[in-house]
């Protein structure tokens, strides 16, 4: 375990904390999108099948276990909650994420590290998570209005992402034959989607002006 | 030395 992956860990923790927060407290989840929120609970689901046959480390199930947690209940929040569930914005959330799953699982049967169940879910796990926060910076785009909870949350994923290339970084360069490229470049596609949400989020907090992405 | 690839990371 090195700093970088650490913290990568920590701020993806605290982006879905600071949603869980947003939903919980103000009974509200304006502003996201339930599509992305879906798709994290199957990257979530579909990767974490060893949960309890291949022990990493307490940390390591821990984490998981967090992980699938707060991502379903986001889910049930946000589909069940009789308040939440009216704040949700529909029509606006649009984006046919099946459209994503599906390419993601033919990836991942054709470049896997090795073709069985659980490496197949894996890759595809990873492949779905570099294209999940497509249907949440659609909707931002359309919506136009981000509220500081939402641009937070998207800020710490892609703050989470940039971390675990860093991490890749030293871990290439301190463990003999740490390379795989199924993490590595499905990480940068899915760091790069963040780049110009990060360019707009940042330019609007040194402005001091409300973040607005270009239409 | 267990399955391939980085499992060790979330």
């Amino acid at each position: 375990m090195n700093v970088f992956r650490l913290a990568g860990d920590m701020t993806h923790l605290l982006s879905v904390v600071v949603l869980l927060l947003k939903i919980h407290t103000i009974k509200s989840c304006a502003g996201i999108s339930l599509k992305t929120q879906e798709l994290y609970a199957v990257v979530f689901a579909a990767r974490y099948l060893d949960l309890f046959v291949h022990f990493v480390s307490l940390y390591n199930t821990v984490m998981k276990l967090v992980f699938l947690a707060s991502s379903f209940s986001i889910v049930w929040y946000m589909k069940r909650h009789k308040i939440v569930r009216r704040t949700y914005d529909k029509d606006h959330d649009t984006f046919r994420h099946y459209v994503l799953v599906l390419p993601c699982l033919l990836l991942a049967l054709l470049i896997n590290e090795k073709f069985t169940f659980r490496e197949v879910m894996w890759a595809f796990s990873i492949y779905l998570e570099a294209v999940a926060i497509f249907p949440q910076l659609v909707l931002l785009q359309r919506t136009r209005n981000i509220d500081n909870l939402t641009g937070q949350y998207v800020f710490f994923l892609g703050a989470y992402r940039v971390l675990y290339i860093l991490n890749w970084i030293y871990r290439y360069f301190t463990e003999p034959h740490f390379v795989h490229w199924i993490s590595w470049v499905a990480g940068i596609v899915q760091t790069l989607l963040y780049a110009d949400f990060f360019y707009y989020y940042i330019m609007s907090w040194k402005n001091n002006v409300k973040l607005e992405l270009p239409a | 030395n267990g399955p391939a690839g980085p499992h060790d990371e979330l």
